[in-house]
C-alpha cells in the first residue's frame, strides 16, 4: 500500500464513503497518522466522522480560493485521524475548476505539500467522473475500488478502467490499482456469486481477500458520527475493516 | 401525475434507475405511450431495458450536436415503451454544456417538441447536481424522488430541496414535487422506521403510500434487460411497481 489512495467508483451507492471512513479509522487505530479528504459535495465522509459541515473552511476553499490546505484540515474525535471537510459549496466546483489553468492538478499541488505529515492520505470521491474525481486520480498514488456484486455495478467497470487509463496516460503515469474490495456483500442475493466471479476475471489478482459484508451496524454508525469499529467494535463490519487494514498493510488478511 | 417527470436524487444508489425502468414499464403495460430518457453516462436505464449502448445516436447527440430527438429515440422490446439511450460519450457533456448559451434549457427545447407524442416522458438522472440534472429539472413538470431509508440518504435531502427551489425560482416556476417513493426498503434494518418517519416530516403529504421493498428479483432483472414485471411478474417488486403506477394515475394504491 502506498501513501495517497483515492477511493473511487462512479457507480452510486457502492460503499465508497463507508470504505473511506472505516478504513481510515482502522489505519488510525493501528497508530498510523491518517488524513481523509472528502471530495463529495454530499459531505458524507465529513458527517460520518462526526465533523460539522457548517465549518468555515472546506476543501472548496483549498481548490477554488487557494486557501492553504493546512488551514482547513480539522482533527476528528478519533486519535491520529484528521479530515479535510466538504459541504454543499463544493457542488459548483467542477464548473469553476473547468475554467482554471492546469485544472486537473489543483488538488495534487496541495496534497504534495502535506505528504510528509501523514502515513496515509485517503480521498473519498463523488459518484461521477467529473473534475473533482479527476483531481483525486491525479493526486493519488493508488486507487481502491469498492464494488457491489450487482449487475449495474459490473456494467460501470469498463468506464472506470477507461478513466484510470486516460489519467495514467496523460497526467499521472505512476497511478496503479491497489485493489478491488467486494463491498456490501449479501450472500442471499443469487447474483453475488456470479458477479463476484466476473469481477475476479476482469481484475485478476487485484480482488482483495477481505470481503465487507452487508451489516446493519454499518448503516447505523454514520448517524452517530462514528466509524463502525467505535460504534460496534464486535460487529462483523468492524472486524472486516480491521482485516482489510491488515491485508493492505501486510499483504495478508489477519484471520 | 403530469406528463414530464424527472426521477432525481443526487445520493448514489438509491434506486433512481430501478424506479425509472419499472415505473415506465408499469405505465406502458397499462397502455400509456411512454418515453424514458436516460441522462446518466452509466447508461443503466438503457441497458436495463435491453437496449444496446453501442447505438449510433444517443442523448449526447441531441444535447451537444443538435441532432433531432426524434432521430435518436429507439423502441424497446416492450409495447408502448421507447427510450432515448445514453452511453459513456455523455460523460463529458456537463463541461461541453457549460460553454453553451442557455445551457440549462437545451433539453427542454427538445422535450417540448415531442410532448404530444407521449402520455408520459420520464427522465433518469445521474447521482449529481450537475448540468445534466439541471437540464432535466428545467424540462420537467414534476419530480419523483426515490429515497432509501438510511442516514446518508436523509442527509442529502436538504441539498435536493435547495436545487429544486433554485430551479423553480430561476428557470421553471411550474416545477412541483410529485412525491417521494420509499425505495429498497428492508424492514430488518433498524434504521428504516426512524428514517422513514423523519422523511415524512420533511415531505409532509408527499410520501407516496406505495413502498418499494428490497427484492432479489429486482436486482436480477436488469442483467436480462427486462423490467421486473416481465422478468418475475409475481414478485413483490413487480406488484409494488404496478401499485405505484396505479397510485400515481388514480391517487389511490390498488390493493
Ligand atoms: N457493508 C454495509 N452494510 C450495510 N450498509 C452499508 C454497507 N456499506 C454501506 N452501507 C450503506 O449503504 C449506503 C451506501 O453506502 P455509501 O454511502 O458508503 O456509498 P457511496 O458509494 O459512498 O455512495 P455515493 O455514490 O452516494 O457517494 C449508505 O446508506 C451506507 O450507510
Ligand atoms: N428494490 C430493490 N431491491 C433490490 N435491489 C434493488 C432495488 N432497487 C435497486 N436495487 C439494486 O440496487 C442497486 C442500486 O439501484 P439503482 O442503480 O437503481 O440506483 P441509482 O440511484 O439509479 O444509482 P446511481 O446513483 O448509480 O444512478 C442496483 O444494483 C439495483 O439493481
Ligand atoms: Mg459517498
Ligand atoms: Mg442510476
Amino acid at each position: 500500500i502506498q501513501k495517497v489512495i483515492v477511493i473511487a467508483n462512479q457507480k452510486g451507492g457502492v460503499g465508497k464513503t463507508t470504505l473511506s471512513i472505516n478504513l481510515s479509522a482502522a489505519l488510525a487505530l493501528q497508530g498510523k497518522r491518517v488524513l481523509l479528504i472528502d471530495l463529495d459535495p454530499q459531505g458524507n465522509s465529513t458527517s460520518g466522522l462526526g465533523v460539522s459541515k457548517k465549518v468555515e473552511k472546506t476543501v472548496y476553499h483549498v481548490l477554488i480560493q487557494g486557501v492553504p490546505i493546512t488551514d482547513c484540515i480539522i482533527p476528528t474525535a478519533y486519535p491520529n485521524l484528521s479530515v479535510l471537510p466538504a459541504n454543499m459549496n463544493l457542488a459548483g466546483a467542477s464548473i469553476e475548476l473547468a475554467g482554471m489553468n492546469f485544472r486537473e492538478y489543483i488538488l495534487k499541488k496541495s496534497v504534495d505539500q502535506i505528504r510528509d505529515s501523514y502515513d496515509f492520505i485517503l480521498m473519498d470521491t463523488p459518484p461521477s467522473v467529473g473534475l473533482l474525481s479527476v483531481n483525486a486520480f491525479v493526486a493519488a498514488d493508488q486507487i481502491l475500488i469498492p464494488m457491489q456484486c450487482e449487475f449495474f455495478a459490473l456494467e460501470g467497470l469498463s468506464q472506470l478502467v477507461t478513466v484510470y487509463e486516460s489519467i495514467r496516460g496523460f497526467a499521472n503515469p505512476k497511478l496503479e490499482i491497489l485493489g478491488v474490495v467486494l463491498s456490501m456483500v449479501d450472500y442471499r442475493m443469487n447474483l453475488t456469486e456470479a458477479v463476484a466471479a466476473e469481477i475476479k476475471t476482469h481484475f485478476a489478482g487485484k480482488v482483495l481477500a477481505t470481503i465487507i459484508p452487508k451489516s446493519v451496524r454499518m448503516a447505523e454508525a454514520p448517524s452517530f458520527g462514528q466509524p463502525v469499529m467505535i460504534y460496534a467494535p464486535d460487529s462483523k463490519g468492524a472486524v472486516a475493516f480491521q482485516e482489510l487494514a491488515n491485508e493492505l498493510l501486510t499483504g495478508y488478511p489477519a484471520v
